[in-house]
């Protein structure tokens, strides 16, 4: 199966 | 914050649509409405909440406050709604409760519900609301929301391509595939029939597929689903309410092996 890529990696900290 | 919902299910319906994404959430409360951003814990799944003033009776926010509270508390107290009933949230200057008031004019009947506010130190990401995407789709929510349950049934992993011929769904699991093509149609009769594919690229992207159920649970808020994707980037799966506002799913995709 593909691994989960998660949120983070495309979204700043605000 | 003195917010009044001319029918009180609509709260109900916006609670119960992301519920069982994420545990908690911050309200944050402000004269432009009522938003809230929260990621699930596997950080996978971002849900944005947008509740503008057009979507209350009357509404009143004097200075911007935070409402923290657990979804699962909140949801208990939300089975009380009914369509006719209205619902009014109030919370104070120094928040430490959030207050329900339910009233049934008809019935002459008022329920009042109190809930202890919580602090939760959430982290918020900076999404960009006007995201680039190469392939916008608007179609039925129903429509979405069978595809989802009955292709996921087959597959832990949910596959979306978007190419000439239109938007293909599919999964391929250990005993069974399916797929499910849709091209785009008009029906002048029944709008919320319409799929629309604007695309200045083609896509093939694949998601796990139990967290497409938990977005299909917001489908109670709209007729039309929006679906925004880009390569290698969450794609944004939005329900836009009527009067206004809505709620955005960004899922983070898997890796293209």
């Amino acid at each position: 199966d593909a691994p989960q890529s998660d949120i983070d990696q495309f979204f700043k900290d605000n | 914050l003195e917010a009044k919902f001319d029918d009180s299910t609509i709260f109900k319906k916006i609670i119960d649509s992301f519920k069982d994404s994420v545990s908690q959430i911050n309200f944050m409360c402000s004269e432009s409405g009522i938003e809230a951003q929260a990621i699930d814990d596997s950080r996978v799944l971002l849900v944005s909440l947008s509740i503008p003033p057009s979507c209350f009776e009357t509404y009143r926010c004097d200075r911007p406050t935070t409402v923290g509270v657990y979804l699962s508390s909140l949801s208990k107290l939300l089975k009380s709604a009914s369509s006719s009933a209205t619902l009014t949230l109030y919370v104070e200057d120094q928040p430490d409760e959030l207050l329900l008031l339910f009233e049934e004019s008809k019935a002459s009947k008022s329920m009042e519900y109190k809930m202890k506010l919580v602090d939760i130190t959430a982290d918020m990401l900076e999404v960009d609301s006007d995201m680039k995407s190469d392939v916008s789709v608007e179609m039925s929510g129903v429509e979405f929301t069978k595809i989802v349950r009955d292709l996921t049934q087959l597959s832990d992993s949910f596959t979306v391509s978007v190419g000439k011929d239109g938007i293909v769904f599919s999964v391929d699991g250990e005993t069974a595939s399916g797929k499910v093509l849709l091209q785009p149609k008009e029906d002048l009769a029944n709008p919320e029939n319409n799929l629309s594919i604007s695309m200045t690229k083609t896509i093939d992207l694949s998601f796990a597929s139990k967290y497409l159920l938990d977005i299909i649970k917001a489908s109670t808020l709209s007729n039309m689903i929006s679906l925004k994707f880009s390569e290698e980037t969450p794609a944004l799966f939005e329900f836009k309410m009527e009067k206004g506002g809505g709620i955005g799913f960004y899922l983070a995709p898997k890796y293209d092996e």
